[in-house]
């Protein structure tokens, strides 16, 4: 039997608004022990993503501002019914560390990262 | 046949010192495109580490300050034979996603994230 998504999604995705501070997102991550937002407008709608790596570059480069300012806006994306096979290849392709689950609508309906993938391993 | 960490482990890995300052494991952990750095002292033995989910938390509490204030001093860590369920475990129990692996001597010898494990599993 062929193990999909969101057999091992969580869902629901914490998510934050474009227009939130960097600091807002940071706390997000902080308070919910997570690494990765995604970014999704007033409808709910899938338009980027942020993460605590991003934050991290932030950092380094000393800017302030909002999430839309550090975000990244090409996302690679799952589905429920995707095989686990096809969203670990899509991570190890793009070196990115999660995907949001997505619905038709481009609804965020959970997330998967690869420390939920990891711990499939661990049986 | 058991795969064991040294078959998918990243060596050698990026290390900090405790002295460097946020912004400079900010810089490092961006310019490598990676989450973790382990924390050594000038003998080259692990005494922390650093990720980009610290840096954010030092965001978050509008801290500023050196490497040392914000690691995590008690460190899970893994050898270069251990098979990789066990290391895998380890990530899951502790909600990490890294382990710097380490020889008898604490010396760090390379790390091995969660991202390493799921790529296993895009075959
Ligand atoms: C390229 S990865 C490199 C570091 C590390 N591999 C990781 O995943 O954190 C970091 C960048 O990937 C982006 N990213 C994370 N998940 C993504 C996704 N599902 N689609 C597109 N970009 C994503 C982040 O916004 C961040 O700018
Ligand atoms: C508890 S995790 C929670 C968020 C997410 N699971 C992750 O791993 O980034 C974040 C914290 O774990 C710590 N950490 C990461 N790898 C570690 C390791 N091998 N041993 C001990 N602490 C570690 C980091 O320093 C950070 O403070």
């Amino acid at each position: 039997e062929i193990k999909v998504v969101k057999s091992v999604m969580s869902s629901p995705a914490i998510t934050i608004s474009p227009e939130a501070s960097i600091e807002e997102a940071a706390r997000i991550l902080i308070e919910n022990e997570i690494n990765h937002l995604p970014v999704v407008n007033e409808r709910g709608e899938l338009i980027g993503i942020v993460t605590s790596w991003d934050i991290a570059k932030a950092v380094a480069r000393g800017k302030i501002g909002k999430v839309e300012d550090i975000m990244t806006r090409k996302v690679i994306t799952t589905t429920m019914e995707e095989p686990i096979e096809i969203a670990a290849r899509k991570m190890e392709q793009h070196e990115i560390s999660a995907l949001p689950v997505v619905d038709k609508d481009n609804k965020v309906v959970g997330i998967v990262s690869s420390e939920d993938l990891s711990k499939l391993l661990a049986r």
